[in-house]
């Protein structure tokens, strides 16, 4: 995973 | 965004709002895990930091602000409002034996050493087990009103929806996150002996009494 993972779940 | 995480979404928002409606209408927290209403407490409010910094969507910022919002308010009326109903002598779970350790694996397992990124894994980690003490409640007590009972089945219906959800993402998108993959299935694991209560008492009318 790169840097800034993003979170798109809850 | 399919179906199984819309659905799961909605469910764990129903969960969340038919606690908090139980306690508001009853005047009464009776039977309610305050450990575990903290420790969800502590898991919104840690994961959704990138409130501030990662915009998704509208949907994604209103969900975010009303788990956050409705959590806050559960705790208020256990810890305050309605303090004198809370049930402290059967909610024994010590909350540092889950925070401690989650923590600590945390900063050990994430997948970017950096404040935000370590609390979210640190939320991902504790949701995982932040019903734990609610269980514990449930089993020295025996029982469990029935909207409590609706509650955890609203709640473990969203964790295995995400399962579902994950499946789909995987085969459909090529995207999986590990960490909340093994966390979720380590979560939904934990209320299969509830699931199995559920379906066999609470469905056909009874109220959830465990075994003697």
């Amino acid at each position: 995973h790169a840097h800034g993972h993003k979170h798109d779940e809850l | 965004m399919n179906i199984f995480r819309l659905v799961g979404d909605l469910s764990h928002l129903l969960a969340i709002l038919l606690l908090l409606w139980k306690i508001w209408k009853t005047r009464s927290c009776a039977g309610v895990s305050g450990k575990s209403q903290i420790m969800f407490g502590l898991v919104y409010i840690t994961r959704y930091l990138d409130l501030f910094t990662n915009f998704i969507s509208i949907y994604n910022t209103t969900m975010k602000a009303i788990f956050i919002a409705v959590a806050i308010a559960t705790i208020y009326l256990i810890y305050f409002k309605f303090k004198a109903t809370y049930d402290s002598n059967h909610d024994t779970f010590r909350m540092e034996f889950l925070i401690v350790p989650v923590g600590g694996l945390a900063f050990l397992v994430n997948h970017d050493f950096t404040a935000l990124e370590i609390l979210w894994t640190f939320s991902i980690y504790l949701e995982s087990v932040a019903i734990l003490p609610q269980l514990f409640m449930i089993s020295k007590t025996g029982e469990a009103e029935t909207i409590t009972s609706h509650y955890l089945f609203a709640l473990g219906s969203y964790r295995a929806l995400y399962i579902v959800n994950w499946v789909y993402r995987y085969y459909f998108e090529g995207f999986f996150d590990l960490i909340a993959i093994v966390a979720g299935c380590v979560q939904t694991i934990l209320y299969c002996d509830f699931f199995y209560l559920y379906v066999t008492k609470v469905m056909h009318g009874k109220k959830l009494s465990l075994p003697a």
